[in-house]
């Protein structure tokens, strides 16, 4: 019941052969802390320390999922993600979309912005092969850019209280993926995946399941060619995506301005997929057995 | 006052406090939360006889007596983490993806003999 065994990798082997000329209990010490820290990556699932980029934001999202978290005693392994799935989970991933040079509301003839609508791309090859997709969503921040007052509202509402007036305030947001890109026309072939209606008088995060595309992009030899976001009014005529949509930065946030830069990591579109990587029914088993 | 020393009590097994600091091993560069948390750790004697507190399984009541009567056939039961729960880590990896995942078995809640 004493701790005294080695370190998996020691380094008994490396204390004999002092080649750079360093004191041995110096280079052993080095070894241990290195097998150590080797163990305890592995343990979390990782091959090596991560060394991400120092501009990364955490989204308020994955913050708030955290202190929920934390908040309530953890019995079991999942994720308590209410209302997300119903499904066990125990590891939730957020994605930021790729950014490209150029990639702001103002320029019209940018090669994102495809008319009304705007196509997003995401890297989501951080999700293990061994873990089981059982949710993704593609949150995008609606802002109410024009500002629609209570006093507006009421006067329009007074005015005419009709279905129409109410329906106009609503807009229809299409989310497609994107299967294949046309070189010549630089058209696309793509599917509706979900779509919602949102009243633009509100000025809150829209989700919308991507599940089909995630686990399409998972699959082997199967190209990922984002996602396209497209906005109708109450008519079903397409309107600029960017009216509303927090999809890409203004020409504002391009400037070196640290509120700006941290407003629109904070609005950034991401996706927020949920894995379960089997560890808990894993475990499970293994008490079964031993019972 | 023969001379005998009074024999010196070995504590129980219990629980014990245990911080681990991710920023101590500048870990804390690509774990946004928690900055550590308490992993605590089993530490104490086994006594013959093991009393209920003890958490003892009936193979480590055995052992335990066996030791009492031949140390040299068994070992005491040894203290170790008999419950344990999970922590949730807020972290960053290589593609600046943002991950929470819970992490099994890395706080112990009890101790006990086995």
């Amino acid at each position: 019941c004493t701790y005294g065994g080695q370190v998996q990798g020691g380094t008994d082997q490396d204390s004999s052969t002092d080649t750079q000329g360093q004191s041995t209990p110096h280079r052993s010490r080095e070894a241990v802390i290195r097998a150590f820290e080797k163990n305890l990556l592995n343990m979390f699932g990782l091959k090596e320390k991560p060394k991400p980029s120092r501009k990364i934001h955490v989204p308020q999202y994955m913050l708030d999922l955290y202190n929920a978290q934390t908040d309530s005693p953890i019995s079991n392994l999942d994720i308590d993600v209410k209302g997300k799935t119903s499904r066990s989970t125990n590891i939730v991933r957020s994605f930021h979309h790729q950014e490209h040079e150029g990639d702001y509301t103002s320029s019209q003839d940018d090669s994102r912005q495809h008319g009304h609508t705007h196509r997003l791309t995401f890297n989501v090859s951080a999700i293990a092969d061994n873990e089981v997709l059982t949710d993704a969503e593609l949150r995008i921040f609606w802002k109410n850019h024009h500002s629609v007052s209570k006093r507006d509202l009421t006067d329009r509402d007074q005015t005419n209280s009709t279905k129409s007036s109410e329906q106009s305030y609503k807009h229809r947001v299409n989310v497609y993926q994107i299967l294949k890109r046309l070189v010549k026309s630089n058209d696309v072939i793509k599917r509706l995946i979900d779509t919602k209606v949102v009243d633009i008088r509100n000025t809150s995060w829209q989700s919308f399941d991507v599940r089909p595309a995630i686990k399409d992009w998972r699959r082997p030899h199967r190209p990922n060619h984002g996602i396209e976001v497209e906005v109708l009014d109450h008519r079903g005529r397409p309107i600029s995506v960017h009216r509303n949509l927090r999809i890409a930065r203004s020409v504002s946030e391009q400037v070196d301005s640290s509120e700006d830069e941290t407003r629109w990591f904070q609005e950034r579109p991401h996706i927020v997929t949920y894995t379960d990587d089997g560890r808990q029914k894993r475990s499970a088993i293994r008490r079964t057995s031993r019972q | 006052r023969s001379g005998k020393r009074k024999r010196k009590l070995k504590p129980n097994c219990r629980r014990h406090p245990l911080y681990v600091d991710f920023t101590d091993v500048g870990w804390n560069s690509w774990i946004v939360a928690p900055a550590g948390y308490q992993a605590y750790y089993c530490q104490g004697e086994c006594p013959f006889p093991l009393v209920d507190h003890l958490n003892a399984t009936n193979h480590a009541i055995v052992q335990t007596l066996v030791n009492s009567a031949s140390p040299q056939l068994a070992p005491k039961a040894c203290c170790v983490p008999t419950d344990l729960s999970a922590i949730s880590m807020l972290y960053l990896d290589d593609s600046d993806s943002v991950i929470l995942r819970n992490y099994q078995d890395m706080v112990v809640e009890g101790c006990g003999c086995r």
